[in-house]
């Protein structure tokens, strides 16, 4: 399982939260305008969270984070 | 297995149960407004809450907590 | 295999029935309207009963818990 | 494998017959009228039977107990 | 792998038939009109017979035991 | 793998072929009018063949044994 | 993987060609007109030859030996 | 995986070859006119070459070897 | 998993960042104009970044990197 | 995994590449006019590669080596 | 996973990159005009990269690398 996400401004961030018994912040990724990252969940990764203006590429589809 | 939850205002919280014998709040999140959150079922979490006006994607397709 | 449940009302239950040569309840969840639970198979629930105005969201399609 | 069962009267059951060389009821789960039950096959049960006015949401469709 | 049977009448049967080098019926459960039974192939069973008025859901579509 | 047979006369046989280096029939089953069988491929059955006016259901589509 | 030969006259064969380093006919079921034959692949048989006015079920579609 | 081959004329051969650091001939099975052959991939024959006036039932569909 | 990247600028980088409890760069692939790269993800690759003007291929459609 | 090929011309080769550290031919089978060839891939080749006027069948479609 | 490579010039190379902690070249294969190439990732390819102009047959579709 892997998602995508195009940052649409500058300063978007992509966070990786903790996989086990405690949730935290492990790394939270810096995206520029245009920059595309892909991620995978991960033996370290069993949440992730999104910041900023982006398009979120998911199995459920795509997602504009500000839409609306 | 994993989901989607974007949050339509601030204070949306993405809560976290525990699997096995007892069943608890381990982890609530908190979302502002569009912020996304990706989250899987876990060793830890088996099942999960959902609070405040969201989108939540699902397998089972988009659903709108506050619709109607 | 999960399962979605959307409260429509106040005081919805999602009652967790034990796995193994005995049938009781392990776990009852109480949701407020618009509350959004979603929840799997583990190894400690084999079934579920809702009780009260809810959506159900399965493979099978979306129930609504009062339809006609 | 799960199926759904929604009790359309009082007094509806299903009933878990048990896995083995002998077959005999093991549980008998009484629903009230718009209750919902999500039910596995499991290692403790290989059949199971529904008495009463229900619909019974299976891979095969949705089963209205007492058509025609 | 499980199949469905609403008997249409009283005194259909569902028989088991023994896995293994022998093959004998272990098991006839009789249903009631209306009466639905969704059972598995298991360890013991690896072929199954109905007997009487029924409708039987497969994989390969819906069985009326009289039809034509 | 399963498969679904329907008599429309009395005296059909469904016979289960030995798995193995030897291939012999090891059962018969007679089917009256109307009587369904459902049988699995298992451990000692690696084929089998079907005497009689029948409906057999198959992951290929019906086949009626007298068609034509 | 299994498939359906279904002969459209007396003395349709099916033979089963050994699995291994040798080639050879282990085995030729004789059909008469109208019955029905289910064969999977095993341990043994890696490969099959028919001979005969007959039709063939496979995943690839139905196949019937003497069409144009 | 398995294929299906039909001799439009006698003489077809259905080539195997080997599996393995070294790649020859192991078997060439001969096909007479309308005789069908059902042969998978197994331990022994990594690849096959089919000689002479033929149809080919493959995953990616229906190949005859003498088309334009 | 793998997906499809196709530079339409020179000057593209694909960066593969590590799997594990630390997130950073183990590798940049320079791109020139037309050149196409197809990456897995790896033991080491749990996450990818693309900076430039590129054509990004993946299971959730085709992005280009400097749309609108 | 496997592909079809089908020659056009006489004197097409089907060449197999070594896996492994090392990348070097291991065969080269020669196929005459309207001979086919169904090839795995193997413990032993993990890349292919097709000289000459032919038909190549793979999951991505037909593919034709001398249009255009 | 394979995909397919086909040369519309002469030159063409498709080069291997090196699974593991270090990523270079560890192989170029070079493709005349209407070569067609069969690849694999594999234990020592966890990348590859295209040069020269050709066409890519991908699961995400056909790439023409020199395309517009
Ligand atoms: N540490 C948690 C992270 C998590 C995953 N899914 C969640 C859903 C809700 C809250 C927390 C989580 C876990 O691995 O289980
Ligand atoms: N602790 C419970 C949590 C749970 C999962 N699914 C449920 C359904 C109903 C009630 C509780 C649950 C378990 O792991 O089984
Ligand atoms: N304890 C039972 C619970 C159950 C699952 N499915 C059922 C169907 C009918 C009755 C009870 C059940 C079991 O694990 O098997
Ligand atoms: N005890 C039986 C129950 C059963 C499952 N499927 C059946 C079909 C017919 C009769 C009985 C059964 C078994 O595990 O096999
Ligand atoms: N005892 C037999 C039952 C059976 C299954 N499929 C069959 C088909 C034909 C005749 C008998 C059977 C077996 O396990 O194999
Ligand atoms: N004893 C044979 C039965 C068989 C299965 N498929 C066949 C096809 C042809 C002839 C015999 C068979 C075997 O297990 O292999
Ligand atoms: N003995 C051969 C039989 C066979 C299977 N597929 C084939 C294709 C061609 C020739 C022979 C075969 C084997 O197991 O491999
Ligand atoms: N002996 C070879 C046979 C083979 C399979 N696929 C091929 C493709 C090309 C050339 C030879 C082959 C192997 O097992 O690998
Ligand atoms: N080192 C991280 C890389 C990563 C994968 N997915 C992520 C999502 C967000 C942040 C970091 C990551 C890991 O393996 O888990
Ligand atoms: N020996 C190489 C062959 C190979 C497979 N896929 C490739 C792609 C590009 C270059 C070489 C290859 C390997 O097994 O990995
Ligand atoms: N050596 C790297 C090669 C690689 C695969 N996917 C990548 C994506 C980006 C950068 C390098 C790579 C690895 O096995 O992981």
């Amino acid at each position: 399982d892997y998602f995508v996400i195009r940052a649409l401004e500058n300063g978007v961030q992509l966070i990786g939260l903790t996989r086990g018994q405690e949730t935290r912040f492990h790394h939270a990724e810096k995206l520029d305008k245009d920059e595309v990252m892909i991620a995978q969940f991960t033996e370290h990764t069993s949440a992730m969270k999104i910041r900023g203006k982006a398009v979120v590429y998911t199995k459920f589809g795509v997602i504009n984070t500000t839409e609306r």
